[in-house]
């Protein structure tokens, strides 16, 4: 595993952070973000997927209540592929029984998707090795968020209580001297330990203007807030004999 | 931008200017007098969250003013939080992906 990693430096490869605004379709944003990185990386091909489609084609109901990756990854390829965001463009609400998959030429297609292992090693090695993959975790403490690297509090952040999805698109370290730029010396600040911290980068959902400009970093080697239970890829090409080797920029 | 280089917390008057701030830069209104006192002290509590939050975390995050400083933790767990993806997922050992919510 590289000591770090990064697909946003890749050319082409991470799409534009989206906006869910008041539709909770956190689980396709982040499954389309999963086969758009997926695609590129794979066909060295960038395409903006539809969101909307998952929505409209969704199994399970009404998408915007919610859903799970695996749902939208089955409906991908139950429709045999995604029409790109362009033809069928994001509207924000789910429109059940108003799949127009057969409307538009398909611009992705998956073959499987697949649930890694729980724990963050491994997590690591194949987000370095095929690409980004979606995880589930507590959001609690990102309503308030800013910037930096959270690494919850023992007890604090739930790693059983997932209620959010998004998309891991790399890992590192602080420098052993980060620390926060509005620190203050005050009697009421904790000295912060000086050693680095290992961080995941998070793509969210929630449009540029939130966090370091739509993402997130989140402390790396402790399942903070359940981030190691559903990780979860869809696998756009077949299983081929010799493996395709790629690699994440550093 | 981050609480942190204020001490120790605003005072109504800045209050009420941080969160005029706040209401410019998301676009903010409320329909009433009453809806904005309540959002204020929402926002007030936030703030207050914001700062303990940053005090309990042992990484570098920073935390304080952001698009959802108006909303409660209930309303921000509603409107951002998917529900079906909450803790209750179905069991992956299951067929995975089936339909059935909470289903144990």
């Amino acid at each position: 595993v590289p000591p770090t990693c990064d697909w946003r430096k890749a050319p082409s490869v991470i799409s534009s952070v989206r906006d869910q605004k008041s539709c909770n379709c956190c689980w396709a944003m982040a499954a389309a973000g999963n086969i758009e990185a997926q695609w590129a990386i794979k066909k060295r091909e960038f395409v903006e997927v539809s969101v909307q489609e998952l929505l409209d084609c969704d199994r399970c109901g009404n998408g915007c209540s919610g859903g799970y990756v695996w749902d939208a990854f089955i409906t991908v390829m139950n429709n045999s592929g995604l029409a790109s965001e362009k033809d069928y463009p994001f509207q924000g609400e789910a429109r059940a029984h108003k799949c127009q998959a057969k409307k538009y030429r398909k611009v992705a297609w998956i073959q499987d998707y697949i649930m890694l292992w729980e724990n963050e090693q491994g997590i690591a090695q194949y987000l370095a090795t095929e690409g980004p993959v979606t995880v589930n975790i507590n959001m609690q403490l990102l309503q308030n968020y800013q910037k930096g690297v959270i690494k919850p509090a023992p007890g604090t952040c739930d790693p059983q209580h997932l209620d959010h999805i998004v998309l891991i698109v790399g890992f590192g370290k602080t420098k052993s001297v980060e620390r926060r730029q509005t620190e203050a010396v005050s009697s009421r600040s904790k000295p912060r330990p000086r050693h680095s911290t290992p961080y995941w980068i998070l793509k969210n959902s929630w449009g540029a203007h939130w966090g370091e400009e739509g993402y997130f970093r989140l402390h790396r080697g402790s399942n903070a807030c359940g981030i190691t239970k559903y990780p979860l890829t869809a696998r756009v090409d077949k299983p081929v004999k010799k493996r395709q080797v790629v690699s994440c920029p550093p | 931008q981050g609480i942190r280089g204020q001490d120790p917390g605003p005072q109504p008057l800045e209050l009420k200017e941080a969160f005029t701030l706040y209401q410019i830069q998301y676009n903010r209104s409320y329909s009433n007098p009453a809806e904005y006192a309540r959002r204020l002290n929402i926002f007030a509590r936030n703030l207050a969250q914001a700062q303990q939050l940053q005090e309990e975390d042992l990484g570098t995050a920073e935390f304080g003013v952001t698009p959802f400083s108006d909303l409660t933790a209930e309303e921000f767990g509603q409107l951002y939080g998917s529900q079906r993806a909450a803790g209750r997922a179905p069991n992956v050992d299951r067929k995975v992906g089936s339909c059935e919510r909470g289903e144990s």
